[in-house]
């Protein structure tokens, strides 16, 4: 089969390709709604592609061969070829132009959606919230709509992150105000017996109420929804199961910030102390080893509260203000500490050995200063 | 005939530069 | 936040009809053309009948394409001096053209190249 080519003299510069890996193609033929290129901001961020469930990193990869886009066309006048301009092969049976050329392919890298929080107030119980906030007006949808990820990941983290809408507006629940909720939940949940496996965010709602003093309470319906999905998963029939381990590491992080903060407290002590703050009669079991990432331990048998906003950003300087912490660490209560730090996706221990060292002390891997 | 049409041929090929893309890059 | 949705409905339509790509050319009539170099043609027109013009752009014929489908093999004439030798593959990862329209602010995704025709040998002189 012969082709005569053709291009045009100045080349169309408004086509890009992109690499359609299976879970593009498989986000192309779905009936979700469409594939969206978004971006924090126009100068500096960037670009990440979104379907309604993922969100992919886009990297250009460059090249160094000539690619043309080709299309079929009908020359406008028609030359008839001799037999001679055809170097022996068959005739031509019909003609492509080039329209494009294109020296990169998008590739797409699986990466973790974000939310755009900027506006987004704290509310921590106010009762005119949202008062003169900026984004009053705008809904949770708007929110997810500005924000680099797919609407099902902004839609998981946001109450991860204690998302809330209080008097339509979206706004964050400050700790505080968390585990306020959170607590007169449980208690209320405990003295009607509710079943902490099948919390429906309704009839949970109307415990608290008979709970709280008559007036305005700040705990209402979507603030219990909140305290429900952040620290619970959903079951299939509109009911959450708490994620009692994650309850409990709330309360030990809270636990941590008021007692372990200044001082360092013996261990038996502080676990005493963790305890004391749940509800009670509440039945969470505690493990100091639920707290990694939160504490180190100066001495031997002691624990202080190490708040991740003071870990320096700089990757040498948060390995040796850590060092300085504790000169000696077991490997699994330091990861936590630097993983954010691995964005090249190493082997924590192969990214650890970078800026320590690492020791054998019977079964167990300790990490020091090199 | 002051124009000429030509392959310059490369010998090597590379494709291993790699790069985030901003928003200012998609529309350029 | 700087957004754009990507239209598909063009190659969703394709996908789904499974009608996919198995020449050198798309079912939409495309076809990509790779060469391990640089393609040298003039910027402006010239008196010479290989330069015209198509639907008001100015265009020039610069090549000859034979294409072998049995063995998947390609041949290239380049103007009247370079012949180069190769091949018709399948891509490893399928490509989505995508068009970006600058004036209406919006982004289609028009076609889906499974195949192109690749030359990566050094030009040969046409005898």
């Amino acid at each position: 089969m012969s082709t005569n080519l053709y291009s045009r003299l100045s080349c169309d510069p408004s086509y890009k390709l992109v690499q359609l890996t299976p879970e593009l193609l498989e986000a192309l033929t779905s009936d979700e709604p469409q594939l969206q290129f978004k971006c924090f901001d126009e100068k500096r961020s960037d670009v990440v592609l979104c379907s309604a469930r993922r969100t992919w990193l886009l990297r250009q990869k460059n090249h160094s061969n000539t690619v043309m886009l080709m299309r079929e066309f009908l020359p406008e006048d028609e030359q008839t070829q001799e037999d001679s301009s055809l170097f022996g092969i068959p005739r031509p049976i019909n003609d492509l132009l080039g329209y494009s050329r294109t020296t990169y392919e998008y590739e797409t890298r699986a990466t973790e959606g974000r939310i755009n929080l900027d506006l987004v107030p704290i509310y921590n119980g106010e009762v005119n919230f949202p008062g003169e906030s900026k984004l009053k007006g705008r809904t949770l949808k708007d929110v997810f709509d500005n924000s680099p990820s797919s609407e099902t990941e902004c839609k998981v983290r946001w109450y991860q992150l204690g998302g809330c809408v209080v008097n339509g507006c979206p706004c964050i629940l400050s700790p505080d105000m968390l585990s306020n909720a959170l607590h007169v939940t449980l208690m209320s949940a405990l003295a009607e017996s509710l079943d902490f496996d099948r919390l429906h965010p309704c009839e949970t709602y109307e415990v608290v109420q008979k709970d709280v003093e008559k007036g305005r309470s700040p705990y209402v319906l979507e603030v219990v929804r909140t305290v429900l999905a952040k620290f619970g998963t959903p079951n299939d029939d509109e009911t959450w199961k708490l994620n009692r381990r994650q309850v409990a590491q709330w309360y030990g992080v809270r636990a941590l910030q008021k007692f372990a903060s200044r001082h360092s407290v013996p261990l038996e002590e502080f676990l005493i102390k963790w305890k004391s703050t749940f509800p009670p009669f509440a039945g969470f079991d505690i493990d100091i080893k639920m707290l990694r990432g939160w504490f180190c331990e100066p001495t031997r048998g002691t624990v202080q509260y190490v708040s991740k906003d003071t870990l320096p950003v700089d990757v040498k300087d948060r390995f040796k203000m850590l060092f300085k912490l504790q000169s000696q660490w077991d490997l699994e209560a330091f990861a936590p500490f630097i993983e954010d730090l691995n964005t090249k996706g190493l082997k924590i221990d192969t990214f650890i050995m970078k800026y320590a060292r690492k020791r054998r002390i019977g079964k167990k891997i300790v990490v020091c200063s090199r | 005939k002051n124009f000429r049409i030509w392959v310059r041929y490369k010998e090597g090929f590379s494709d291993a530069v790699r790069k985030n893309v901003s928003w200012h890059d998609l529309w350029s | 936040m700087p957004s754009v949705a990507i239209s598909t409905s063009q190659v969703r339509a394709l996908l789904l009809s499974e009608n996919r790509q198995t020449n050198v050319t798309t079912p939409m009539g495309n076809m990509m053309l790779e060469i391990q170099g640089d393609l040298e043609i003039p910027e402006t027109s010239h008196a010479d009948d290989r330069f015209s013009s198509h639907e008001g752009v100015d265009i020039v014929k610069f090549g000859l394409l034979h294409v072998n489908m049995e063995t998947k093999s390609a041949t290239l004439f380049i103007g009247k001096k370079q012949r180069l030798l190769g091949s018709v593959v399948k891509l490893d990862t399928p490509l989505g053209l995508l068009k970006f329209n600058h004036k209406s602010g919006t982004v289609e995704m028009q076609d889906i190249f499974s195949y192109k025709v690749i030359f990566k040998n050094r030009p040969l002189p046409i005898m």
